[in-house]
């Protein structure tokens, strides 16, 4: 379902270039949970923007479901963003005059889908936010504001779920939480999952770990 | 060196008040290193705002080397801040316009002190940021930007370290070098070193350990 061939990004130019990955080829079946892991700097942020659409390749290719992501035009993008990825960014990109709910059902809102009130009640209390929920981002603890972003990532149930460090600002109990979580999204509702770590905790739960260094992957094992 | 009496920080009024936290009375001795634990929204940061002056509290006392901080005027405040004070933010809140050098040459510019050129060139390589110096913020990875906040923290070599969450972007080996380089600091230049952290291996290596839980101090001990 998540394909790259050959991808290469490379930013800046001349003094400040930096080629963050090199000819990458991976495949990610329908339904799995795939790991990321590397040091920091490899590389790892910059191949999850390239499989969500949210930021082009230097070279190289990267297909969803058979479709040449980057052939697309700016506005089906857009809406294969919207639709099909529901994505946890490193920092969150939280909206900053949005309370916690308006957070989490933004992506609804954008494409003017109701929202099924019982669906964000549970997320509310899988998450432990229900006594946040209108708080602003600036009024959760960080751990909070990490929880809000997995929350709106859930929101449109989408197909494939991409997370960049997802547990980074929380405690080991919130940790496993979270990860069950997206785990039983993931089953009930047939989602592909990619999650950036550098817990090997949650690595070992994969059923395949994906490892990168210096922009090129240096192994790609199935685990289970 | 760092003492809180009976202290209180209550935010928001209304169906948004949290009392975040309630009567905690520590005291952290000089040149020690103390870990702060505790879940997600259990009241960390805001302990560390109020050791550091970023933030008042609603009611009891923070004494820094027997100065009652909240006694100050906001130009007094700002100057304990800055010279005394080294503080790495959950957030980073990294200058976006400033390059990483700049970023971490802050504090002295600010005080336009003379930057040791050696200095800064060890933290660099410590760090490992020789070759990221010229970036923006935007230009760095989580991992890096992280970095870049630890050496903003350590260029005036101050007499405190609050560090919150300083190693919760990194992966096993750069924490270990992070760490390391704290407690070499701490050890070098006789600071008092407090961080906040989910790690319990970090955890493990301080002097005294501070629970907190629901706003409340619920254990501190000395581990040494
Ligand atoms: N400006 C604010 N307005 C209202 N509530 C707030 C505000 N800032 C923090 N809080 C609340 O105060 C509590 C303590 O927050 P704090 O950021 O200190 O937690 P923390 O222990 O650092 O958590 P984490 O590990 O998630 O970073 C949280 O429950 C949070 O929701
Ligand atoms: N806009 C940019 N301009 C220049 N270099 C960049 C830019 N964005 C990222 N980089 C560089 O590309 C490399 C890969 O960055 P990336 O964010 O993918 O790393 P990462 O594996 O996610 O690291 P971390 O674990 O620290 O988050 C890094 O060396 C970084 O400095
Ligand atoms: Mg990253
Ligand atoms: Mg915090």
């Amino acid at each position: 379902v998540l394909q790259t061939i050959d991808l290469c990004k490379s930013y800046g130019s001349g003094e400040t270039k930096v080629e963050a990955l090199k000819n990458v080829s991976i495949s990610i079946n329908q339904g799995e949970f795939a790991a990321v892991i590397g040091p920091s700097g490899s590389g790892k942020s910059t191949l999850l923007h390239m499989l969500g659409g949210v930021d082009r390749p230097s070279s190289g290719k990267v297909f969803v479901d058979g479709v040449d992501l980057y052939t697309l035009n700016e506005n089906d993008l857009a809406l294969f963003r919207r639709r099909k990825v529901g994505f946890v960014f490193q920092f969150y990109n939280l909206i900053p005059v949005l309370t916690a709910l308006e957070n989490i059902s933004l992506p609804l809102l954008l494409d003017n889908k109701k929202i099924e009130q019982e669906y964000l009640d549970e997320l509310l209390s899988l998450l432990d936010l229900h006594d946040r929920s209108h708080h602003l981002p600036s009024e959760l603890s960080g751990g909070q504001q990490q929880r809000v972003a997995i929350g709106r990532a859930l929101a449109y149930k989408p197909a494939i779920i991409l997370a960049d460090e997802p547990t980074g600002n929380l405690d080991r109990k919130n940790s496993s939480e979270i990860i069950k979580l997206l785990r039983f999204s993931v089953q009930k509702y047939q989602q592909t999952l990619v999650v950036i770590t550098h817990d090997q905790g949650i690595a070992s739960l994969a059923d395949r770990v994906i490892a990168i260094e210096d922009g090129a992957v240096v192994s790609n094992e199935v685990t289970k």
